[in-house]
């Protein structure tokens, strides 16, 4: 454990944190993507697996189980809660996720470390996790005006794999035969697809001004 | 085996 990766999983957290505040806090979910929740939720169950049967360390166990448990109950909540769903942008959701789960899945096949069923799953993961802010972001961009509490979790949830890279960069350095290339790779185009948004997001706070993503 | 077999991170 570094300290990038440590800061990378609190910075992950408390993105996660934020969305549950804010779905709690205003009991809506408006400019939230479910598309994105449900890709995430997939995105852990399939990359946690070994939670059962590897146990590297407290933390790493008990932070899979935050991530696998809040991930679904955010899903849960936006489908079925009586109050929240209603505020849910159905007509504005409508990425079609299926096809990045699918994309993911043929990518995962072939091309991982070792052709075993975990292995597959976990690439498979990595490359969803890249590519599941994408109907959030298109979401944001159609529904113009961002409310503070969702630009700072879309913020959060970006900067986490940024402190992930430096991670990598770190790890590469200081122990031997570290090579995780799959996940380097894909960490970059996850953070890249923020750029943009970074970048208005700045703008926004620069000029202490709402944070508008052009249509 | 090697550190980076072993799935070590999130």
């Amino acid at each position: 454990m570094n300290i990038f990766r440590f800061l990378g999983d609190m910075t992950h957290l408390i993105s996660i944190l934020i969305l549950l505040l804010k779905i709690y806090a205003t009991k809506s979910c408006s400019g939230i993507s479910l598309k994105t929740q449900e890709l995430y939720a997939l995105v852990f169950l399939a990359r946690y697996l070994d939670l059962f049967t590897d146990f590297i360390s407290v933390y790493n166990s008990v932070m899979k189980v935050v991530f696998i448990a809040s991930s679904l109950a955010i899903v849960w909540c936006m489908r079925r809660h009586r109050v929240v769903r209603r505020s849910y942008d159905k007509e504005l959701d409508t990425f079609r996720h299926y096809f990045l789960v699918a994309a993911c899945l043929a990518l995962a096949l072939l091309v991982q470390e070792k052709f075993t069923f975990l292995e597959v799953l976990w690439a498979f993961s990595i490359y969803l996790e890249a590519v599941a802010i994408l109907p959030q972001l298109v979401l944001l961009q159609r529904s113009g005006n961002v409310d503070n509490l969702t630009g700072q979790y879309v913020f959060f949830l970006g900067a986490y794999r940024a402190f992930y890279i430096l991670n990598w960069i770190y790890r590469y350095f200081t122990e031997t035969h570290f090579s995780r290339w799959i996940s380097c790779v894909s960490g970059l185009v996850q953070t890249a697809l923020y750029a943009d948004f970074f970048y208005y997001y700045f703008i926004s706070w620069k000029n202490n001004s709402k944070l508008q993503l052009p249509a | 085996n090697s550190t980076n077999d072993v799935k070590d991170e999130l």
